[in-house]
């Protein structure tokens, strides 16, 4: 079974065009294994991309030096998840 | 496994397995009112199941709903079997489905990707797309809201296999698109289609893969915006409405620019609640909520197709 620890969830806005092209093109940058959960759409629009950890820094300082500001949505999805696998666990109990 | 539907908790996520189970429950429990087909088989041989609701009659107008075609998507399938026990329930007591029921009949495939849905509770919780394995494609699976006859192809999709929007090698490549396709087109009255997905709160209508934009595009967003307004009367939660292709970005291949070229006018996607704080995370408390805001729009759906039959 695949395991999330230490993957974040960064929730970005762009709010002009060039950020929005910047974080479009992310998506061509397969080595860092990005999965967007809500793709770019739009300006103002919310882009959710989970990162796995040995791309967390990288891209963090990527966006950083590109003055795209960021937060962070999920700090580790491995936590999020076991909590799921709990909940299911005690409802089936 | 639950000896009942009046057992069953709601207010968790299931696995594929106790999903099937309720479904023979409520089947069981309901001989006059519900029935389960098999429209066909997964790539991974799994049964394609479709619960048809019908107080009878031949070959009626019919509603058509699916879930958890993105199997990650978990509040989907939940919703989904929500909404199955929801229409047992009221189907007598709630005017708007006591009188569609009278004259037409109600499909309802919860789980539509089920080889990704089981891979999602055993392997990758992540996975969205199908398990196909296609030659000459080192990655596998294909994204099945890109595989259908609709612009297929087109920008807004990938050529990638490993892409998560990756079209696949021909258009109803995938078994679980081509299931439907095949029940859709043999069918020939279906009136009202709607494909729900998670998430970000959002109901869209065709077209994805066009700016061009729908002949009933006035009607639609009318019936988008009372719709919206259902839902948000209940828990307040903010949706957006459109057009795919306005309202989100560029999608070829999708499910419900197929269906509106294939004549359903009633053709509509939602993506269902988070906020931004779980994505496809969402803590399963927020099943009911989502599931009974998400019905509240569906009703509205329902109420004009019955209004305007065509």
């Amino acid at each position: 079974t695949e395991t999330f620890v230490g993957h974040q969830v960064l929730r970005i806005i762009p709010t002009s065009d060039e950020e929005l092209q910047k974080v479009q093109e992310l998506q061509d940058l397969e080595d860092l294994q990005l999965d967007f959960w809500l793709e770019p759409r739009g300006l103002g629009l919310p882009v959710d991309v989970r990162v796995p950890f040995p791309s967390l820094q990288p891209l963090k300082v990527h966006l950083e030096a590109n003055g795209i500001s960021y937060s962070i949505m999920i700090e580790d999805v491995q936590e999020l998840l076991e909590q799921e696998q709990t909940e299911m666990l005690r409802s089936s109990r | 496994l639950p000896l009942s539907t009046s057992t069953f908790d709601y207010s968790s996520y299931h696995t594929l397995d106790e999903i099937y189970n309720f479904m023979d429950l409520l089947v069981a429990e309901n001989p006059n009112l519900v029935s389960k087909l098999e429209i066909g088989r997964s790539t991974e041989n799994r049964p394609l199941y479709v619960l048809k609701f019908s107080k009878g009659g031949s070959n009626r107008p019919a509603f058509w709903i699916d879930t958890g075609i993105h199997s990650r998507e978990w509040v989907t399938q939940a919703s989904g079997v929500w909404f199955a026990k929801k229409i047992v329930q009221d189907h007598e007591n709630d005017q708007v489905l006591a009188s569609l029921l009278d004259t037409m009949d109600i499909f309802l495939e919860i789980v539509t990707n089920p080889d990704g849905f089981a891979f999602t509770h055993t392997k990758n919780r992540m996975w969205r797309k199908t398990r196909s394995k296609h030659s000459g494609s080192i990655c596998v699976g294909v994204d099945p809201n890109r595989n259908w006859d609709a612009g297929f192809g087109g920008s807004g999709a990938s050529s990638n296999p490993c892409s998560e929007t990756y079209h696949g090698p021909y258009a109803n490549s995938e078994p679980e698109v081509k299931a439907i396709v095949d029940f859709v087109k043999s069918h020939g009255n279906i009136k009202a289609f709607v494909s729900i997905h998670s998430y970000s709160q959002l109901l869209l209508y065709p077209y994805g893969y066009t700016r061009t934009p729908v002949p009933d595009q006035k009607e639609l967003h009318e019936i988008s915006e009372k719709a919206v307004a259902a839902l948000t009367s209940l828990y307040g939660t903010q949706y957006k409405y459109g057009s795919i292709i306005t309202t989100i970005y560029q999608a070829s291949g999708g499910t419900i620019d197929w269906t509106y070229d294939q004549g359903i006018k009633y053709s509509f996607t939602f993506e269902l609640r988070d906020t931004g704080r779980y994505g496809f995370l969402l803590p399963a408390k927020q099943i009911i909520p989502a599931a009974e805001e998400t019905w509240l729009a569906l009703q509205v759906i329902m109420q004009h197709t019955l209004d305007n039959p065509y």
